[in-house]
C-alpha cells in the first residue's frame, strides 16, 4: 500500500522531497500534497504551522504529523460528513520513530480519501487511472476499503 | 464464449470501478 501510495503521491508538484518514506515522515511533502487537494480546507494558515525545517527532530516531526492527522479528520467530520474508523487512523508514533511503512501507508490512504472526495476529484481519478494496473488495484483496495468503513 | 484476457478483464474491473467513483456524490461540501 505504502508503496503504491507513494508513486501516486509523487505526481503531486511539492517543493518537499518524497522518494521514498523516510523523507516523508517529516509531514511536509504530505502538507503541500493536502494543500493541492484542497487549498480552502488545508489553507496557507495551516500550511505555514508544518515546520519545514525539520532534519531530524522527532519533536518537530511528531507536532507535523498531528497537525496533518488533525486537519484530516475534521476535513472527513466537518466536510465529508463522516467519521474515520479507528482502524483506519494510523500510529504516528510509529511514523516518527520507527518510519513504518504500515502506519505511514494507513495515513496516505487517508489523503488519497481526501483527493477522491474533493472538489477536484475528477483531475485526481483520471490521474490514477494512468497507472499501470498493479498500482491502481492496489489504489482501488485502498478506496474500497476507505468506502467499507464510512461512517455518517 | 469470449476469449476474454484476465489481464484486460482487469482493466474493465478497474475502469468500472474509477468511473463509478466518478459520478459518486461526494460528502457535504459547505
Amino acid at each position: 500500500l505504502c508503496d503504491s501510495l507513494l508513486l501516486w503521491l509523487q505526481t503531486f508538484n511539492t517543493t518537499a522531497p518524497c522518494r521514498d518514506v523516510q523523507e516523508l515522515t517529516n509531514g511536509v511533502a504530505m502538507a503541500q500534497v493536502l494543500h493541492q487537494i484542497d487549498a480552502a480546507w488545508f489553507d496557507e494558515p495551516w500550511l505555514g504551522r508544518i515546520k519545514e525545517d525539520v532534519s531530524d527532530n522527532r519533536r518537530i516531526k511528531s507536532s507535523n504529523l498531528k497537525k496533518i492527522l488533525q486537519q484530516i479528520m475534521s476535513y472527513y467530520h466537518e466536510y465529508l460528513g463522516q467519521q474515520i474508523s479507528e482502524e483506519l487512523v494510523p500510529d504516528l508514533s510509529q511514523i516518527t520513530d520507527h518510519s513504518d511503512p504500515t502506519e505511514l501507508g494507513r495515513l496516505l490512504q487517508l489523503i488519497l480519501g481526501c483527493a477522491v472526495h474533493c472538489e477536484k476529484k475528477q483531475e485526481h481519478i483520471q490521474n490514477i487511472m494512468t497507472f499501470e494496473e498493479s498500482v491502481q488495484h492496489v489504489i482501488m483496495t485502498a478506496i474500497q476499503e476507505l468506502m467499507s468503513k464510512e461512517t455518517l | 464464449g469470449a476469449n476474454t484476457k484476465s489481464g484486460s478483464s482487469n482493466e474493465g474491473v478497474l475502469a468500472n470501478f474509477f468511473n463509478s467513483l466518478l459520478t459518486r456524490k461526494s460528502g457535504c461540501p459547505m
